[in-house]
C-alpha cells in the first residue's frame, strides 16, 4: 500500500498570469512527482497540489522565490488517510 | 438491510455491490440491476434501473465515481439510490418524473480504480488498463470519449493523470456506457458526477464555442445551483467547462451532447472543509442531500421538456 507520510497539499493563489505560468513550470518538473488536485488555469482560481515529502521544501522555496502565495491545506495526507481508515474499520467492527 | 446500511461512511466495492443487490431485492417493483460490461480487470460494471413500468421510455442517466479517488461521489451515488426508493411515492416531483421516465444510476463507474484506491493507492484517479510500451498504468476515463478526443486539455503521456488513452473509447468502462447509451437511444438527461470544486458544468470542454442550447442550459444550471445552495448554503459556480474551469477534451458530457442528449451536465461536488479528495465521511450525507436537489431540478426540467 502506498503511504503518504509527510505529503502536504498546498493551496496556491496565483495573483496574475505570470504566476500561473510559473506554477505550470512546476507542473512540468516530473522529478517533483506533484499531483495537481486543482490545476493551474487562471489567476483567481485556487490551485491545489499534493506534494510528496521529499519535494516539499523545493516547492515552497520555488513559490516563495517567485512571490507566489500559498497556504498549507493539508499538513500530512497520511494522517487523514489513517483517520479515514480508522473510521471505516470502527464502523465495520460495530456492524459485525 | 438498506435501511440499516451506514450511508455516512465510505465503503468498498464489495460492500457497494452487496448494497446494490440488497436494494434490488427489497424493491423489485422499482429497481433492477443491469450489467453493462466488464472492467479491464474483469469486474462487472453495474447500472441500477429505476422504473415504474412501461417500455421504450425516455430516461435520465446519473453516474458517480468515474475518477476513483473522488470517494464522495460513489458514496453519494449509494445515497441517491436509496433516496429514490424511499421517495418515489412520497415526493411529487420524483413521482411525476418516474411516471414519465426511467432513471439509470451507475454508482461505481470505474470499479478497478476504486478497488485500487482502497487497497493500494488512495490517490488513484484513472482506470487500470495497460498501455503497450509504457510502464505506466491507466487512462483518464474523462478524457477518453469521442468528442474532441486527443485535442488540448488531455495528455498523450501514459504516465499523466489526464492521459487520454490509446484511442477514443479504448477504456472498456467508457465503451460500456457508450454502447448502453447508443442502444438505449432515449436518454434525455445525462449527469456525470465528480468532486471537488463546487461546480455545475455543461458543454463544451474541448472548444470555446457556445453550445446551441446555452441559454436554456445556463438557466437550468442556475436553477439547479439555487436549489442545491438552498439547503446548506454551499456556494457553486456554473457555466461551460472551458469557461468555468479549463479546456478538457474527450470528456463525458461533450460526447453525450454530441449524441443529442441536450441536458448533459457534470458536477464537481463540495469541499467546504479544505480536504479535497479526502472529504470527511461526516460530509457524505449533506453533500448527497444538497446534490439531490440539483439533480431533481435538472431531471424534472428534462421530463417536462422532452424532445
Amino acid at each position: 500500500t502506498e503511504i503518504f507520510v509527510g505529503h502536504q497539499v498546498l493551496r496556491i493563489s496565483a495573483a496574475d498570469e505570470a504566476q500561473v505560468q510559473k506554477v505550470k513550470e512546476l507542473e512540468s518538473l516530473e522529478h517533483l512527482q506533484l499531483d495537481f488536485w486543482r490545476d493551474p488555469v487562471r489567476p483567481g482560481l485556487p490551485i491545489d497540489v499534493r506534494v510528496p515529502f521529499p519535494s516539499v521544501q523545493s516547492v515552497k522555496v520555488f513559490l516563495e522565490s517567485h512571490d507566489i502565495s500559498y497556504e498549507i491545506m493539508i499538513e500530512d495526507v497520511q494522517s487523514l488517510l489513517d483517520e479515514e481508515q480508522k473510521q471505516m474499520s470502527a464502523l465495520r467492527a460495530r456492524a459485525l | 438491510t438498506t435501511d440499516t446500511f451506514n450511508y455516512a461512511t465510505y465503503h468498498t466495492l464489495d460492500e457497494i455491490y452487496e448494497f446494490i443487490d440488497q436494494l434490488v431485492t427489497e424493491n423489485q417493483h422499482l429497481v433492477s440491476k443491469i450489467q453493462i460490461g466488464n472492467t479491464y480487470e474483469g469486474r462487472p460494471i453495474y447500472v441500477l434501473k429505476f422504473s415504474t413500468g412501461g417500455t421504450d421510455r425516455p430516461a435520465a442517466w446519473i453516474d458517480t465515481g468515474i475518477h476513483s479517488r473522488e470517494w464522495v461521489t460513489q458514496a453519494s451515488g449509494v445515497w441517491f439510490a436509496k433516496k429514490i426508493t424511499t421517495d418515489y411515492e412520497k415526493d411529487p416531483t420524483l413521482k411525476a418524473i418516474l411516471e414519465k421516465m426511467d432513471i439509470f444510476l451507475e454508482i461505481v463507474t470505474n470499479p478497478d480504480g476504486f478497488v485500487y484506491t482502497h487497497k493500494t493507492n488512495r490517490m488513484w484517479r484513472k482506470t487500470r488498463s495497460r498501455t503497450q510500451g509504457s510502464l505506466c498504468v491507466g487512462a483518464d476515463p474523462n478524457r477518453n470519449w469521442d468528442a474532441g478526443f486527443g485535442l488540448s486539455g488531455a495528455s498523450s503521456n501514459p504516465c499523466s493523470d489526464t492521459y487520454h488513452g490509446k484511442s477514443a473509447n479504448s477504456e472498456v468502462e467508457v465503451k460500456a456506457i457508450v454502447d448502453f447509451v447508443k442502444t438505449h437511444g432515449k436518454i434525455k438527461a445525462f449527469i456525470s458526477i465528480h468532486s471537488y470544486s463546487q461546480l455545475l458544468l455543461y458543454p463544451y470542454g474541448y472548444k470555446s464555442d457556445a453550445v446551441p442550447n446555452k441559454e436554456e442550459l445556463d438557466k437550468l444550471a442556475k436553477s439547479a445551483v439555487t436549489a442545491l445552495t438552498s439547503l446548506y448554503g454551499t456556494k457553486y459556480k456554473y457555466g461551460s467547462i472551458i469557461d468555468t474551469i479549463y479546456q478538457a477534451s474527450g470528456n463525458t458530457i461533450d460526447w453525450t451532447y454530441s449524441q443529442g442528449i441536450k441536458y448533459s451536465f457534470t458536477f464537481e461536488l463540495r469541499d467546504t472543509g479544505l480536504r479535497g479528495f479526502l472529504l470527511p465521511a461526516s460530509q457524505i450525507i449533506p453533500t448527497a442531500e444538497e446534490t439531490w436537489l440539483a439533480l431533481l431540478t435538472i431531471i424534472d426540467h428534462a421530463s417536462k421538456n422532452l424532445y
